[in-house]
């Protein structure tokens, strides 16, 4: 079944903001490859923002992601 | 802090800057204005000079752009991306980018230039992204007044190009407390609709029943008109408001917001004029009493009737023995009064009246 409206568009935002702030390669979605080099990546950005680290996409970490900020990556080249 | 892989920086320390074009938002004095203090905030620390150019080439280039503006690195319209900036280097090297759909301010009624400015001319000098929630470059943006530099920032900037030979005096902002440091003490602690905030120095801890790890926020990013540093504070579950004391001021909150009539006196609540800071205050909901504590001495304010209630002030050290003549913060929870003094937490029971636990400070942020 497709996601409801607002999971799909949330995890949109965070594919997005990982691949522009923290070098999340782009993938095919649903590739075993793709899941798990996006919970590695979650988990980077939790990391760096002193989140609890679970690699998975809770609301204390989307809030960050919403928040307005420099366009500079955090990591990376 | 950190620096841009093999850590990128200027060959020379006279370095020069062109301000392209500017935002309609602000006149044109006030961009100069924002662009130069940002500057200054860099050149304070290190032995940075900046000259301004109006033709030609500068190392920094300065512009406004609204989505794609010509480095394949588009904006995205209002919020979310304020600015960018590219390290040091030949070319785009150095240029910083603001994002023309933003409404650009002098002020905190949207997002300050300077504040901005001063973050992206730290990535034109060659500093990466801080995890110091304290720090300028820090990536998320948050206003804030006073020395923007934090020391974190000053350690960074230095290793890059060395401390300015000529210091100006100026005093960076310490980094952010450590949430598990042994030695912590605090400033105020109070509740905030089952949450717990636990205020120290420009910043406050926010506990969540449900959250495991508390979340630190600059005081400033939520209420940009508070000060820096609450002295204390407490909620009144009753009226669903929470008072926070800074100085000679209170200020009152319903959920997050201020109230509005705030700031007012402390004095409105019947203190004396000589009192100039309270160190702590805690409401104990079983009485409907706010007892405020300011040196040796506490105060017990009545909420229901609005005055102070006679016989007081009193003793601390007489009557909560064992805690001491002088308190940090104080909060009532579970039938107990947390009392904070230095790195110790001393739960003391109002019933009996004695000291319950003593536990260390850091043990409120479940360390």
């Amino acid at each position: 079944l497709p996601l409801p409206a607002d999971d799909t568009d949330t995890w949109l935002l965070a594919e997005k903001y990982l691949r522009r702030f923290y070098g999340l390669p782009v993938g095919l979605q649903g590739s075993r490859k793709a899941a798990g080099d996006f919970q590695k990546t979650i988990k980077q950005m939790q990391r760096f923002f002193k989140l609890k680290v679970t690699g998975s996409l809770n609301e204390e970490t989307v809030e960050v992601m919403k928040q307005a900020r420099c366009g500079v990556p955090d990591v990376g080249e | 802090y950190t620096h841009f892989p093999r850590k990128l920086k200027w060959n020379t320390n006279k370095l020069t800057f062109r301000i392209l074009d500017y935002t309609p938002d602000l006149q044109k004095s006030d961009v100069d204005k924002a662009i130069r203090k940002a500057l200054n905030l860099w050149a304070a620390v290190t032995p940075l000079t900046f000259k301004k150019l109006h033709t030609g080439t500068a190392d920094i280039m300065i512009s406004f752009g609204s989505g794609e503006h010509g480095d394949y690195n588009p904006f995205d319209g209002p919020n979310n991306l304020l600015a960018h900036a590219y390290p040091p280097g030949q070319g785009i090297g150095g240029d910083v980018h603001f994002d023309e759909d933003e409404n650009w301010t002098k002020d905190s009624t949207a997002y300050n230039l300077f504040i901005v400015a001063a973050h992206e001319l730290g990535h034109a000098l060659g500093m990466g992204h801080s995890t110091d929630a304290g720090a300028l470059m820090y990536p998320t943006y948050s206003y804030r007044t006073g020395f923007l530099l934090s020391e974190d920032d000053v350690k960074g900037i230095q290793e890059l190009y060395g401390p300015n030979p000529n210091p100006t005096g100026v005093t960076p902002s310490p980094d952010s407390p450590k949430q598990c440091d042994p030695m912590l003490s605090i400033d105020a602690v109070t509740g905030l609709r089952g949450e717990t905030m636990v205020f120290k120095d420009r910043f406050y801890w926010r506990l969540h029943p449900q959250m495991p790890e508390p979340d630190q926020i600059l005081i400033k990013s939520t209420w940009p008109s508070l000060r820096n540093k609450v002295d204390a504070a407490y909620e009144n579950p009753e009226k669903d408001q929470v008072i926070i004391f800074s100085g000679i001021r209170m200020w009152a909150l319903n959920g997050y917001d201020i109230v509005e009539g705030y700031p007012k006196y402390i004095h409105k609540l019947g203190l004396p004029k000589k009192i100039r800071k309270l160190d702590a205050a805690v409401h104990i909901s079983d009485t409907g009493k706010t007892l405020l504590f300011t040196d040796e001495e506490y105060w017990s304010y009545d909420e229901a009737t609005g005055r102070m209630d006679s016989g007081y002030p009193r003793s601390i050290e007489k009557d909560f023995p064992g805690i001491g003549d002088k308190i940090d913060a104080a909060v009532y929870q579970y039938g107990f009064l947390y009392f904070f003094r230095d790195n110790l937490r001393y739960e003391y029971s109002y019933t009996h009246k004695k000291v319950w636990r003593v536990l260390p400070t850091n043990s409120i942020l479940n360390c």
